[in-house]
């Protein structure tokens, strides 16, 4: 599964994402990726979303629009919310990550598993990237 | 209206390869791939494009990349062939489209977006939406362009683990590509 959260100079979000599924799937069954609110999901007033991971959990605890809706509830700021959320889906078999981006701040991106190959740019426009936790 | 500072952020799957199993090579590749797609969407971006488009071209820059689970190099069903899964959303008004279960297009992401601007749904799925996607002129490409041989090996591993009924020990990378 790969995915992408964006904010462009007018505050706009978006996100996006992509996946094969997981090897020897049964044919017909479909994850959280195309699933809005669980494994997509971007609200201007919230948060944009991308997760990557055991789709039947993300799908069934909604995952993005759970974090989107505990940022725009005033819960929690975003970084909190998704460490938090991805904590619990991880203690619900939910292997994976999830990035996600604000109207405000840098991205966030967070995973309860060995690794998640990922990246960002800073407002300069810096590559980072990453794979295990380093 | 007040400009904010634009962000873009990237994954490529947490079925990571273990650390001790991935040479300097492949790490580079993981790390040059990744680096693709986050140039692909930052020059949108640093340009004033919407976000909408910076994560199309950040997601179809991974999905072209045969490391990458999606698009080409997608994992492959028990039956042997991909069906692929994408979506995309816009924040000021929540339009969204999503694709599942097809095989065809290049860029699955691109499908997606065609459901959420062209068809007046937002989930699309199968035979129906391979349908849509060519009426509005998509072009498809074969099962095989989407094939490598490192997922084939993959699924071979796993219907033989599966056939002896020994246990599941796979990575996340060999389970979820």
């Amino acid at each position: 599964t790969v995915g992408a959260v964006a904010r462009d100079v007018n505050g706009g979000l978006a996100a996006a994402t992509s996946t094969g599924g997981y090897t020897a799937k049964r044919p017909g069954r479909v994850g959280d990726a195309p699933v809005i609110g669980a494994g997509t999901f971007a609200d201007d007033a919230s948060c944009a979303v991308s997760c990557t991971g055991s789709g039947e959990v993300f799908i069934r605890y909604t995952a993005s629009a759970e974090l989107a809706a505990r940022v725009r509830l005033g819960r929690e700021k975003l970084d909190e919310a998704a460490s938090r959320l991805i904590a619990e889906l991880g203690a619900r078999d939910g292997e994976g990550g999830m990035i996600t981006v604000g109207a405000e701040g840098a991205p966030v991106l967070v995973f309860n598993c060995s690794g998640m190959y990922r990246g960002y740019t800073d407002e300069e426009g810096v590559l980072w990237t990453a794979i295990h936790r380093e | 209206m007040t400009k904010t500072l634009p962000a873009l952020a990237i994954h490529g799957g947490a079925g990571t390869v273990p650390a001790h199993q991935l040479d300097n090579e492949s790490r580079a590749a993981y790390h040059e791939g990744l680096r693709t797609a986050l140039r692909a969407g930052w020059k949108l971006l640093h340009a004033g494009a919407p976000a909408l488009d910076a994560v199309m071209a950040a997601v179809k820059a991974l999905e072209d990349d045969t490391l990458f689970n999606a698009g080409r190099g997608a994992v492959l069903t028990s039956a042997g062939r991909p069906e692929m899964d994408a979506a995309i959303m816009r924040g000021s008004d929540r339009a969204a489209g999503a694709v599942a279960g097809i095989c065809g297009p290049r860029n699955p992401v691109e499908a997606a977006r065609l459901v959420m601007e062209q068809s007046g749904h937002v989930l699309m799925m199968g035979k129906g939406a391979e349908a849509f996607l060519r009426e509005v002129g998509m072009e498809f490409l074969p099962a095989s362009y989407f094939e490598t041989a490192r997922r084939r090996a993959a699924l071979e591993l796993e219907l033989a683990r599966r056939a002896s009924g020994a246990p599941d020990i796979r990575t996340d990378a060999d389970r979820h590509g």
